[in-house]
């Protein structure tokens, strides 16, 4: 079977491109087969894996009815982990998905065929861009588990009701009823200041058990690695980065289901 | 007359909103009359100010038909800064609006209204929400200089080119032939890391004197003062947040004619 997860966050710069590279990289890494999808027209899960966009290569022509999404699942020179690109054109899709009663359930279609195929692989992970918009509503509607992705800033505070909200949302009114939680990823994690520590305790103190154990460090290496196209695990193993993004991969897998 | 200017920039988490608060509040405190619009559903700049997100306050209704700008402006409590709130219905826009041939033309016509009336003021400045979409796009469409905020990594130089590309896309496909580059803010600099250096460098190298002189640095005040609605000025004015936003502010006033 093959679990289908979809890290989202409206507020921008919140590490959900860095937590979908380095979770699906880390599960590859551990044998499973893993596609990771780039939803987001800007495209740097494709660039940060040393791969370039390319017109027509992306997920907006399956989902504006034209082609599938296997014909657009490409190598990306890593064992077990492969990748559907994004294309500049993907913002289109923002305003032309709209219209018939179906446009939130195109990527879900899609997908159903792709988990029916010979090459379904373990794990699909999907990264959102920072918006709730169509593009994301199509990866919430399509996937099994939601995977928020939640800067250590007052900020980035703020959006977390939003969208928790979104996720029920789709659940109460018929969508996705199926939406589950993976659960929630601290990130950016700085220990010299106070309102960090004071953002993990809230976030603990309100959603408890939702909120991942394993802490996503700032670490300087996770910001170097996607300029030279490289993982975290290939760019600097042992860094700080590299060893928080192992664990929480084991956690995540194991609460998912894809150990 | 007055100047309007939009802070954009797909990227997310760029300091698009920190940006927008600091220099309107900046102004404000030299005396200039400035109206900050929250264009993001999100809301940030209107929490960051200590004020909430109300349910009919935004521009969503004017954008849709309903009322005009200036039934939206409400007082911040700050001399010369006045505020045109977010609210959750405005991402609704994203999907309502496009239709008639002039969508990307609604915020441009409310301004047009809005700087006539006497109550003009001297400074309009746009908080946009990271995306190139249709709230975005009107931002665009109405501003007379954009700003663009770049955060000093390596992902968020990808961004820059696209960012600079759509300005390019309005001014040539005719919607808004006359929206100048007021310029590029470097934010978020880490004199610690090298990466920031080199991001620095190569961006002036490349676009020289559209980056303006200030740099802003990373300053952990910044983010605390939105969680006491507080601006950088009123929550701490010698930190270097506050320094840095106050230089920008006379660099950029005087770049847009704003003296
Ligand atoms: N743990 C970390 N430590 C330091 N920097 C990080 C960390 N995680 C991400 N970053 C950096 O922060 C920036 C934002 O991260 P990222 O692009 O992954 O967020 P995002 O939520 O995908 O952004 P967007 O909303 O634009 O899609 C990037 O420059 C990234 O390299
Ligand atoms: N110079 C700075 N130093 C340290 N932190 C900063 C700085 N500028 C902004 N921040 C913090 O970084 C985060 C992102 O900034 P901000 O929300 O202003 O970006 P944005 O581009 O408006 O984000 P979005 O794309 O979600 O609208 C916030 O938590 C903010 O407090
Ligand atoms: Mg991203
Ligand atoms: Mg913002």
């Amino acid at each position: 079977p093959t679990t289908v997860v979809a890290v989202a966050n409206q507020k921008g710069g919140v590490g959900k491109t860095t937590t979908s590279v380095s979770l699906a990289a880390a599960w590859a890494r551990l044998g499973k087969d893993v596609l990771l999808i780039d939803l987001d027209p800007q495209g740097n899960t494709t660039s940060g894996l040393g791969l370039e966009r390319a017109s027509g290569g992306s997920l907006y022509g399956p989902l504006t009815g034209e082609g599938d999404l296997a014909s657009r699942v490409v190598a990306t020179g890593r064992d077990h982990l492969s990748l559907v690109p994004s294309e500049r054109d993907l913002v289109a899709a923002e305003v032309e998905l709209p219209g018939d009663d179906e446009y939130l359930l195109r990527l879900r279609h899609l997908l159903a065929t792709y988990r029916e195929s010979e090459d379904a692989p373990d794990a699909v992970v999907i990264d959102c861009p920072p918006s709730s918009t169509v593009l994301s509503l199509n990866a919430l509607s399509a996937a099994d588990y939601l995977l928020v992705t939640l800067q250590c800033e007052y900020l980035a505070m703020e959006g977390l009701g939003e969208i928790l909200r979104l996720r029920e949302d789709l659940r109460s009114g018929g969508t996705h009823p199926g939406l589950e939680l993976a659960g929630i990823v601290l990130t950016m994690f700085d220990s010299r200041t106070r309102l960090a520590s004071q953002v993990v305790e809230e976030v603990r103190e309100h959603l408890g058990a939702s909120v991942f154990g394993t802490l996503i460090p700032r670490n300087v290496r996770l910001t170097e690695a996607p300029s030279f196209g490289q993982t975290i695990f290939e760019y600097d193993r042992s860094s700080n980065g590299a060893r928080a993004y192992a664990r929480l991969a084991e956690e995540v897998g194991s609460r998912i289901g894809l150990r």
